[in-house]
């Protein structure tokens, strides 16, 4: 067999439709099949196996490096507390997750500070109690209705004063368009910044996998509000493929740091770009 | 927007008298990707192509109407009629208490579109009842309770039992306390997640709900079709419900849903407080699709 830089029609537009049906866009998809058919042409490949393996090397290659994928838990260097932020539209799974979260990095051996910065939602404060009790970690919240802001600088002091190592905001739900909301998020950004001026260290945006192209929106505009710094996937236990997370990654330029795979405090993953694209072809 | 993208590609159909199959292949590509990039299912799309295609073959281009202006047309007439003329309402008993039951994958709006509805029914003369019936999410019982004391609509739980006994229970309790509407809200669930889909078939078959709601969530893409496919074979659903349409999600999801399961879409979730409800109107949706 002679090596070929051609790749069957059909065998294209079969990949187009998984592409699509993963949700990853038509345009996005347009131009991965390029960049494929570019890829494929100058490298050539022998058998199908090749094939395959250019394929998703070149789909593993788009996202950003997660600097932290083999160790998702490590704080820099002298940064204590260590502030997490967590954005994201409503029901996308951010309370969940910060309880998943908070469980590693108490499993870990850190001491962490949860702020409750939900003071909108019915129940928000119970619910993120539960949270804090499973994964035994300390939990800041006002009454409903109190200010945000309030909440975050006070968790993130309350850490300070009892040498905490790490602090995880969470935030209400918000869509994206609701200009008073996101006003609202930089207020709580900046009460972060006040009370300790290098944080917030990591700003994560939660999406949910069943999420269609209108992830794409929703990380152009909490980007350009308070600056998203890692992608948290979520429900990617479902059927959803969470396909969007190609054109989202890119578009912002920011690694997925984790995904979630359940409703339980162990499921919570950290990502990992190979596996991810295995999934797509399953 | 798609009529001046049409245009632009439809230009050379002026003077052309007739549509043909080559002076709209182009055209149809710019259709595809609008209502792909809407999340409208790549299946529904493709098949919606094939009905306008035929649709608009042998039509005149008449002079007062552009080119891309009439295949427009065709489109959202198309759109509309997918999306269900009628205004579907709600399915009361005759004898009460009415059963209605609320479904839908984690965090789709279920909890809040349940005390939305309690609200609306109140506002209409009915005595509704809130039913905790999940009993998996940390402190699920008590947002309903919350949302249940901001409109003073009861909501009956019992924080020891699982949610078959729960659904079960609130029945009797509804006829003793004189309400004629019950509102089961259920567990996020996924439509793989056999337990969990077993679970919400025996509420089904114990309490026998008049009307069962799929509340969906309008920014879903293309994994409308396969969760609306599960849940409808499993518990065959009377409506649907799409929520945060406040956003700028696009909804393509309205279209593959209803295509796909032929069940209407009855109310639409417009904003989280619990005022925001509204009816589907089929032509609203046509135009927010089609961007
Ligand atoms: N199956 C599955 N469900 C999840 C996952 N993450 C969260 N959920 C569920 O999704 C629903 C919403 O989760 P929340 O944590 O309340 O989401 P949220 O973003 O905090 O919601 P708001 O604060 O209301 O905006 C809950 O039922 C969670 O159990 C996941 O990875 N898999
Ligand atoms: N903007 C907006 N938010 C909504 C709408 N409907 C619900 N929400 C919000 O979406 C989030 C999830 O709503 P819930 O009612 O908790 O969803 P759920 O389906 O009951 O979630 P689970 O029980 O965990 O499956 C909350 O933050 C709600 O306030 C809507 O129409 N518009
Ligand atoms: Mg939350
Ligand atoms: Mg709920």
């Amino acid at each position: 067999i002679s090596a070929t830089g051609k790749i069957d029609e059909n065998f294209l537009e079969q990949l187009e439709e998984i592409f699509i049906r993963a949700d990853v866009g038509a345009e996005a998809t347009q131009t991965i099949i390029e960049n494929i058919k570019k890829k494929v042409k100058e490298v050539r490949y022998e058998t199908q196996e090749e094939l395959q393996t250019i394929i998703r090397e070149q789909l593993a290659s788009i996202f950003v490096p997660n600097k932290y994928e083999e160790e998702p838990l490590t704080i820099p260097e002298g940064i204590k507390p260590y502030v997490i932020m967590v954005v994201g539209v409503n029901g996308a799974g951010k309370t969940t997750t910060i309880g998943k979260l908070a469980n590693r990095y108490k499993e870990a051996g850190k001491e962490v500070f949860i702020g409750a910065a939900d003071t909108f939602r019915a129940a928000a404060n119970e619910q993120l109690e539960v949270w804090a009790q499973r994964a035994g970690v300390k939990i800041i919240q006002q009454k409903q209705g109190s200010d945000p802001a309030a909440v975050a600088f006070d968790t993130v002091q309350s850490a300070q004063s009892k040498n905490a190592d790490v602090v995880i905001i969470d935030t209400a739900g918000r869509l994206h368009t609701k200009t008073h909301l996101m006003e609202e998020l930089k207020k709580i950004k900046r009460a972060i910044q006040k009370s300790h001026s290098t944080a917030p260290h990591e700003i994560l945006l939660v999406l949910d996998s069943t999420t269609g192209q209108n992830a794409l929106q929703q990380a152009k505009l909490f980007n350009e509000v308070v600056g998203v710094t890692g992608l948290i996937l979520t429900k990617l236990d479902g059927t959803a493929k969470g396909g969007i997370v190609f054109a989202v990654s890119r578009l912002i330029n920011v690694p997925v740091r984790y995904i979630g795979v359940g409703e339980q405090m162990d499921d919570l993953q950290p990502f990992n770009s190979k596996k991810f694209v295995e999934a797509l072809f399953s | 927007t798609l009529t001046q993208k049409l245009d632009t590609v439809l230009h050379k159909l002026r003077g052309q008298g007739r549509i043909s199959e080559t002076n709209i292949a182009e055209s149809l590509r710019e259709v595809r990707l609008a209502l792909l990039d809407a999340d409208v299912n790549i299946q529904v799309v493709k098949d919606f192509i094939d009905t306008v295609q035929k649709k608009s073959l042998g039509q005149e281009v008449i002079t007062s109407l552009s080119p891309g202006q009439l295949i427009v047309k065709i489109i959202y007439d198309e759109l509309v009629k997918l999306l269900g003329t009628e205004k579907e309402e709600i399915q009361f008993s005759t004898t009460p208490p009415s059963i209605i039951m609320v479904v839908g994958l984690q965090g789709s709006g279920k909890t809040t579109f349940s005390g939305k509805l309690a609200n609306l029914l109140k506002s209409k003369g009915k005595n509704p009842l809130l039913v905790a019936a999940d009993t998996y999410r940390p402190a699920a019982i008590d947002q309903l309770e919350t949302l249940g004391k901001t409109i003073d609509v009861p909501v009956f739980t019992n924080r020891k039992e699982k949610p078959l006994s729960i659904a079960k229970q609130s029945i009797d309790h509804a006829r003793s306390t004189m309400r004629d509407v019950v509102i089961i809200d259920t567990a996020g669930r996924l439509a793989i997640d056999e337990e969990m889909m077993q679970e919400v078939e025996s509420i089904k078959k114990s309490v026998q709900p008049d009307e069962i709601l799929f509340v969906v969530d309008a920014m879903i893409g293309q994994d409308a079709v396969t969760t609306a496919k599960i849940f409808n074979e499993r518990i065959n659903f009377d409506g649907v419900v799409l929520t945060k349409l406040d956003g700028d999600t696009r909804g393509g999801a309205a279209l593959s849903i209803r295509s796909i399961v032929q069940k209407p879409i009855k109310f639409i979730g417009v904003g989280e407080k619990l005022d925001a409800l509204e009816l589907f109107y089929p032509e609203r949706m046509a135009s927010r699709i089609l961007g």
